[in-house]
């Protein structure tokens, strides 16, 4: 498996719970992210972004989460709620 | 699962700057709300939506520079990362409002490098403030990435994928061709000239200003395309290849040297740079090239790119005799090979090797009857060919040679043409007129 260090994690995840990716995490049940969840994530971040879809946080998908952007979510909470719901 | 969709359910919209960028130096107010008013133009253009500035704290779009934490659920973090936010429209009173980061460096015709260009981005969040979300289209301005600048705010034109997205809340504005899509030759004309912002237009009306083309001292003269350019404060004149006076009046450099600092009263120097003949102007120690009359990007530079002095430069004009470039400064002067774009060696001389030149220069020009003409304060020198010596009998009256005014004459801008100004014919053709611009044309 590639490498990742823990900031490179942490920071994936914060990035993908602020653009809709990922649900925010419970700040009463502290709830974890799954690694299933994690995957799925990244790869529809991959999607949206224009890349291939590998479901890890290479270079490409660290340098994209890197690049100045617009702070609205890429998925609107409604969407990300009706997605969970069909699942 | 349908995403609800969130439009404005009236169609004229308010907007107001709040609060601008407080590292102001590049984007002053009035460009930071020029561009504001563009990129709600790009929206308005093609649905049927009208955006108004106004004054007050009601407006539906507030737009605010801020940075940090600044209470609304979307800190910015500094620059680079998230760059600008902006609220759907809907029921919150902070619908519509947009806001950007304040710690970005905000730029406007700059390279990528540079900065964050803001017309792109406030066209971003003017769709969401309109109601649009993210878009993984490649095409789309509605990426949630910046994608760098998107060029000139006057000819910015929407991406088709975007311009269907706004249709599908709004409809088609009047006039404008839904079924024109990318390769398809345009249906209309090019978009008319756009007009400057509306507060701006009484400063051109007024334009009380204006100075005096008869007892004037010019800033800076130039021989741009065959003709004359006279500058002098926010205004220059222009006669035609056989001298004739365009307009007694002087028009104004921004009206049509687009891309110069809103706040440029004057400018030191100009010259048509031989080869690519884009246009070159000075001041201070910057200097701006213009590919016709638009700026080209990345400009302004430091005059130091020619290696020249970091006093700034008081004339510039190519001379026939060689093709080369001359700068002159105080007692000196420079040849500069705009060929190989590099200074040439053994300068900077001695300006007296130009016999008969008055030292400190207001500018220099080349005339198409081969001489190169030297002017300062109201007087003017001709030296011919490739002499380095003033031709016996100068200096003339810059006025009366040039600006077609007869001696003891003036004429301020208010004034009419006078019966002592008995060369000029001045033949006014109101069918040209627009917007309260008078439009006339001068022959001798």
């Amino acid at each position: 498996a590639p490498s990742q260090s823990t900031e490179q994690l942490d920071m994936g995840v914060d990035w993908l719970s602020k653009f809709g990716y990922l649900p925010p995490p419970d700040p009463v049940t502290g709830q974890l992210q799954t690694k299933e969840a994690l995957t799925k994530a990244i790869k529809a971040m991959q999607k949206f972004g224009g890349l291939k879809e590998t479901g890890v946080l290479d270079q490409a998908t660290l340098g994209l989460m890197k690049t100045p952007r617009c702070s609205l979510p890429d998925v609107s909470e409604v969407e990300a709620t009706a997605a969970r719901r069909k699942r | 699962s349908p995403v609800p969709q969130n439009k404005w359910k009236k169609r004229h919209l308010s907007w107001r700057v709040r609060t601008f960028p407080k590292d102001s130096a590049l984007l002053g107010r009035d460009t930071v709300r020029a561009l504001m008013y563009y990129a709600l133009k790009v929206w308005s253009d093609i649905a049927p939506l009208n955006f108004h500035e106004v004054a007050g704290s009601d407006a539906d779009i507030q737009i605010d520079f801020t940075k940090a934490d600044h209470n609304d659920g979307y800190p910015f973090d500094g620059p680079g990362g998230t760059v600008a936010h902006a609220f759907f429209p809907g029921e919150r009173f902070t619908a519509g409002d947009t806001h950007f980061d304040d710690d970005e460096a905000w730029t406007f015709r700059s390279p990528d490098s540079h900065g964050m260009d803001l017309f792109a981005v406030a066209v971003h969040e003017f769709g969401h403030a309109i109601g649009l979300v993210h878009t993984s289209a490649i095409e789309s301005i509605m990426r949630p990435y910046y994608q760098g600048p998107v060029g000139d705010p006057l000819k910015y034109d929407l991406p088709y994928e975007d311009k269907v997205r706004v249709w599908q809340l709004y409809g088609v504005r009047d006039s404008v061709s839904h079924t024109h899509q990318p390769g398809n030759p345009s249906q209309t004309a090019e978009p008319p000239v756009l007009l400057d912002l509306p507060e701006n237009r009484s400063t051109v009306l007024l334009a009380r200003d204006a100075p005096d083309r008869c007892t004037s001292h010019f800033d800076a003269v130039a021989q741009i395309r065959g003709e004359a350019f006279f500058f002098k404060g926010k205004y220059f004149w222009r006669l035609t290849r056989e001298k004739h006076l365009v307009s007694l009046r002087p028009a104004q450099i921004h009206r049509f040297w687009r891309g110069l600092p809103n706040n440029l009263d004057s400018v030191d120097a100009v010259y048509e740079r031989p080869g690519d003949h884009k246009i070159v102007f000075f001041k201070g120690l910057k200097y701006w090239v213009f590919k016709d009359n638009i700026v080209e990007e990345g400009y302004p530079r430091p005059i130091s790119d020619f290696g020249l002095p970091s006093e700034g430069v008081d004339a510039a004009f190519v001379w026939l005799h060689n093709d080369k470039t001359y700068f002159f400064k105080d007692n000196h002067y420079w040849r500069y090979d705009d060929h190989l774009r590099r200074m040439d060696l053994g300068y900077p001389k001695d300006s007296t090797l130009w016999k008969g030149l008055p030292p400190q220069l207001d500018d220099a020009m080349r005339w198409s009857d081969g001489s190169s003409y030297f002017f300062k304060g109201k007087e003017y020198w001709r030296v011919p060919g490739s002499d380095m010596e003033v031709e016996a009998g100068y200096p003339r009256l810059i006025a009366k040679d040039w600006l077609l005014c007869t001696e003891m004459q003036s004429d301020s801008p208010d004034t009419e043409p006078k019966s002592t100004e008995t060369r000029v014919n001045v033949h006014h053709h109101p069918d040209h007129a627009e917007n309260g611009y008078e439009v006339c044309s001068c022959t001798s």
